[in-house]
């Protein structure tokens, strides 16, 4: 479900953020 | 190699991805979805993060949206 893939995207962002 | 419709999150895999063409955070997660990989969403985001750290993509702003690629 694309709001699972949402959700994990934003994770996944805030995991990388200095990284971005 | 993995049956058909599961994939495995390797590092191998999305450097594949990443070498093909610039992708944001949520078209990789689509291709290691957590049905597919067998993975929990946390392992999946924290994998891909490590991942992503080690592969040290390039980074490039399209449509306003940070995509990640690889140059060969």
């Amino acid at each position: 479900s694309s709001s699972e893939a949402d959700e994990m995207a934003a994770a996944l962002e805030a995991e990388l953020n200095d990284f971005m | 190699t993995p049956s058909s419709g599961e994939v495995q999150l390797t590092e191998e895999a999305v450097r594949r991805y990443l070498s093909r063409k610039p992708m944001t955070t949520k078209d990789l997660l689509k291709k290691f979805q957590t049905k597919r990989t067998g993975l929990s969403s946390d392992a999946t985001v924290n994998a891909l993060a490590q991942l992503l750290k080690r592969l040290d993509p390039e980074r490039k702003l399209i449509a306003d949206k940070m995509h990640f690629f690889l140059k060969e």
